[in-house]
């Protein structure tokens, strides 16, 4: 449940407006909190949003974190 | 293969990602 709460303590900080999902701009503005570049944070959209479809939901936001902890091939949290 | 690569790339960006925000949040309870 830590994890669970993790994510989704990540998935409000990159979905600053509360929609219930992330789109490409929210996650460009992070490079503002994050040292990370827009291109960078791009790429980490683009691996994240599966589906390709522009929206980042919180399954797909979790199952990518559930990868990055556990390795890829675990069922998302 | 380019596609293994890229994968591998992403795989990185999205491990500085995950531990950026982790460390971003250190401290709070």
């Amino acid at each position: 449940s830590t994890v669970l709460e993790k994510t989704q303590e990540f998935f409000q900080i990159c979905d600053i407006e509360s929609k219930g999902f992330i789109t490409r701009r929210d996650m460009q503005r992070l490079h503002r909190e994050l040292p990370l570049s827009g291109e960078e944070l791009e790429n980490v959209f683009d691996t994240l949003d599966t589906d390709g479809n522009g929206y980042l939901t919180f399954d797909e936001f979790s199952s990518g974190f559930s990868e990055f902890m556990f390795g890829p091939g675990v069922p998302s949290v | 293969d380019p596609n293994m690569k890229g994968a591998a790339a992403n795989e990185g960006v999205l491990a500085n990602f995950f531990n950026s925000l982790l460390s971003k949040k250190t401290g709070v309870p």
